[in-house]
């Protein structure tokens, strides 16, 4: 995945089956953000992944006051990824134990 | 360590919570 600057991990370990996980997201890199945000820490929140949008997120993040609406793309983007690979590895999973 | 919480006007809950400790060693 592309390096953002912004870091998204699991907040708990993945069992690989709920549709709704835990995130953890914190700046890593604040030079490749445009505008400013509040450096407060890790920001943990649940993402469904089978029905939320990252871009959604981000943009209700941007809503709260942690990013400015600029930086609400690049956001999106690192969730997106994170998310991207959670479901690849669960599907890796199934197929292994086919 | 202290959190906050934030709830954005469509339900979803923001902690905000200390990096993860292995992070910042790395840094």
């Amino acid at each position: 995945a592309e390096d953002t600057g912004v870091r998204v991990e699991l907040a708990e370990e993945d069992d690989g089956k709920k549709d709704c996980i835990a995130l953890k997201l914190w700046v890593e890199d604040h030079k490749k953000l445009k505008g400013k945000y509040k450096e407060s820490g890790a920001i943990e929140f649940t993402f469904d992944l089978e029905k939320d949008v990252p871009e959604v997120v981000a943009q209700e993040m941007v809503e709260s006051g942690f990013f400015h609406d600029s930086d609400a793309k690049t956001v999106g983007k690192s969730i997106r990824d994170r998310v991207a690979l959670i479901k690849w590895r669960r599907e890796r999973t199934v197929s292994a134990a086919v | 360590s202290a959190t906050a919480q934030v709830v954005h006007s469509a339900g979803r809950r923001f902690i905000v919570c200390p990096v993860p400790e292995a992070r910042l060693k790395e840094q």
